[in-house]
């Protein structure tokens, strides 16, 4: 049965989202938008473009799917 | 494709390789990026030719960590390479991470493979969320010798540039559906609690007490696999896959293959005029496995290692009317065998079929 994941999972998660999903965190102040998605929506629009199941938590199967060696593009918007 | 449609005004684009990796010889990575172009310019109108010096309109290079574009790379493996959309400058380029192992085969990571990814992304493609197409975002080797551009990346790449000035217009493979009414399978097998459903260079990944299924590719868990699996059972008394395509199979202990495989079928004792096997599986309780082959089936003791006396036999003697055998596997004690779009669930106890059910109805379509 799926375990809740650890602290630093989260942490590699915020960056995977951060990367591919532009989350926005204090760390990139300049790129704030009004209205600030949250991780959870992240983790839909990360769970949705991967066909995983959409629950807006940070689940096992949405870890693995991070790990994956991948491209360093971003899926999803703010490709410049 | 990207935000804005960005696209090249020209069709006759340059490139230039900056820099090489000293995983591989100069030659073969020329040879890994032209053909990584090629992959391209077969579908589109398109030409890309390579210059020596000055600004081309595509910089290949490879990068270590902060190369000064504000996408670092972080060492190996994660983030393998990145590329810009189409345009001026830095637009069109590609950067590779050189702390990766970068190869021409299934070993580190293909070069061909992420170059043509990343050369999608110079010409105007964003990901796509297809697992089998080449944009999809996450890396996945696959047969470079016989690459064929998946159609959901010629239906991207043509959307931009328009079609090939082919008189015939290439076609590749599309990833098949997963709730496909007329979804058959090439080979089934459990693996570690996990059920695995084989079809072409695809396979379906599902957990018993997870409702979704996940698909990827073969290539993804075992590269040194080709496509098109026939047949496939696990061996749980010594935790070993197996595998079988046309006359020789493979034995896998988790991703790697077990030393001195592939072999060839008949070392099993198989007679000479069998060809393939169509369909297998083990019987957890006795050792025993099940070769199907057009209308007869095979018995194997796994503890012996060798066939079993009195075989093959029909399948109609002991199965029922079920006609030639695509796939088979054992679950909670029965035996589920897949005939086209149908499987028969079968119980070895009372020797009957219990019910007969659509292929698919492990996927909660």
């Amino acid at each position: 049965a799926p375990v809740a994941p650890e602290v630093d999972t989260m942490m590699l998660a915020k960056g995977y989202l951060r990367n591919f999903y532009s989350l926005e965190t204090e760390l990139r102040p300049s790129f704030r938008r009004k209205i600030t998605d949250s991780v959870s929506e992240k983790l839909r629009k990360m769970q949705s473009f991967f066909g995983l199941k959409v629950t807006g938590k940070l689940n096992n199967e949405t870890v693995e799917m991070m790990k994956q060696p991948r491209c360093g593009v971003p899926d999803i918007g703010e490709y410049v | 494709l990207i935000d804005g449609n960005p696209k090249w005004p020209r069709n006759d684009l340059t490139y230039r390789i900056i820099n090489y990796t000293p995983d591989m010889r100069p030659a073969d990575v020329d040879e890994a990026i032209k053909q990584a172009f090629e992959v391209w310019s077969n579908v589109v109108p398109l030409t890309f030719r390579r210059i020596e010096d000055g600004a081309a309109d595509i910089m290949m290079s490879f990068q270590y960590r902060d190369h000064g574009d504000g996408y670092p790379f972080y060492g190996p493996h994660g983030t393998l390479a990145h590329a810009f959309q189409p345009g001026p400058r830095i637009g069109g380029d590609v950067h590779f991470d050189e702390e990766e192992t970068w190869t021409k085969n299934s070993r580190g990571y293909n070069l061909f493979i992420v170059a043509a990814h990343e050369l999608g992304h110079s010409l105007g493609l964003a990901h796509s969320p297809d697992p089998g197409s080449l944009m999809y975002p996450n890396y996945a080797y696959r047969d470079t010798k016989d690459f064929h551009l998946p159609q959901d990346d010629i239906n991207g790449i043509q959307a931009i540039y328009g079609q090939s000035l082919q008189p015939v217009q290439p076609t590749g493979p599309s990833t098949p559906g997963t709730c496909d009414p007329n979804l058959s399978f090439d080979a089934v097998a459990t693996l570690r609690g996990e059920m695995l459903f084989f079809k072409g260079r695809y396979l379906w990944r599902k957990h018993p007490q997870i409702r979704e299924t996940e698909i990827n590719l073969i290539s993804q868990f075992w590269p040194a696999l080709p496509a098109g699996i026939q047949a496939a059972y696990e061996n749980v008394e010594k935790d070993q896959f197996v595998l079988f395509k046309e006359d020789k199979y493979w034995v896998f202990k988790e991703s790697n293959v077990v030393h001195g495989y592939p072999k060839r079928i008949h070392q099993l004792g198989f007679p000479k005029n069998v060809k393939r096997i169509n369909a297998a599986f083990s019987d957890k309780n006795t050792g025993k496995t099940y070769f199907f082959v057009a209308n007869k089936y095979w018995r194997y003791d796994e503890n012996r290692q060798s066939m079993d006396e009195g075989y093959p036999r029909n399948i109609i003697s002991v199965f029922g009317k079920i006609g030639k055998v695509d796939a088979a596997f054992q679950h909670d004690g029965y035996i589920y065998l897949f005939h086209g779009r149908k499987q028969t669930q079968f119980d070895p106890n009372t020797k009957q079929v219990v019910r007969v059910l659509k292929s698919t109805s492990w996927f909660s379509c």
